[in-house]
């Protein structure tokens, strides 16, 4: 664990804690690509198979159980609690665009030939784009509510903070992690749009929103 | 170069 680490995963932390904040007191979840929250429940459910047969820490034990149950509480919600205000109109994102490549990567690229290895290898692509419903989303409708752009700030910051820390390991552990580093590059680079917008926009004040 | 083999990242 480092600095660079740490950051990444309270910012992960924040984001998902500011997304049900966000659901509970505007009651709704309008705004939010309900795809994309599937596609983060799917992510976390591949990732974290290892929770049933490696301890790594109670660290790491914790945030596993807080990701999936998060992930899948924030489904719920917007599946059943909140599900008038979700809609599927405008959450238009073909996923099987993501899934298919994302599988076929993973299949190719792995750091061995094995069902949790491959799950893996396709939790990482697949993370690295399961953002795409939810930009795709904001860019048709060219406006966010504030406390959903602090929300994909963070999320965005996450994975950027990961990159400092891979450099960080190379150099005080002599080890690399290939394929999480060029899907963590490219997941990064699908923000800089939405970072422009939110660091020279919402930071300075004003609304969210993409010029027409 | 040696690639992480206990995935201890989240």
């Amino acid at each position: 664990m480092n600095f660079f680490r740490l950051l990444g995963d309270l910012s992960h932390l924040a984001s998902i804690l500011i997304l049900l904040h966000k659901i509970k007191t505007t009651r709704s979840c309008r705004g939010l690509s309900f795809k994309t929250q599937a596609l983060y429940v799917a992510v976390f459910i591949t990732r974290y198979l290892d929770l049933t047969y490696r301890w790594v820490s109670l660290y790491n034990f914790v945030m596993k159980l807080f990701f999936i149950g998060s992930s899948c509480a924030t489904l719920y919600l917007m599946r059943y609690k909140y599900c008038p205000t979700h809609d599927p109109s405008i959450d238009t994102f073909k996923i099987e665009y993501l899934v298919g490549p994302c599988a076929i990567l993973a299949l190719i690229f792995n750091y061995k030939f094995s069902v949790s290895e491959v799950l893996w290898s396709f939790s990482i692509f697949l993370e690295s784009v399961a953002i795409l419903p939810q930009l795709f989303m904001l860019q048709r409708t060219g406006e966010a509510e504030t406390i959903t752009t602090h929300y994909l700030a963070a999320l965005g910051i996450y994975r950027a903070f990961y990159i400092p820390n891979w450099i960080y390991r190379y150099f005080t552990e002599g080890v690399v992690d290939p394929i999480a580093i060029v899907a963590g590059i490219a997941q990064t680079g699908l923000y800089l749009d939405f970072f422009y917008v939110y660091f020279t926009k919402v930071m300075q004040g004003e609304k969210f929103e993409l010029p027409a | 170069l040696p690639v992480v083999t206990e995935k201890d990242e989240l």
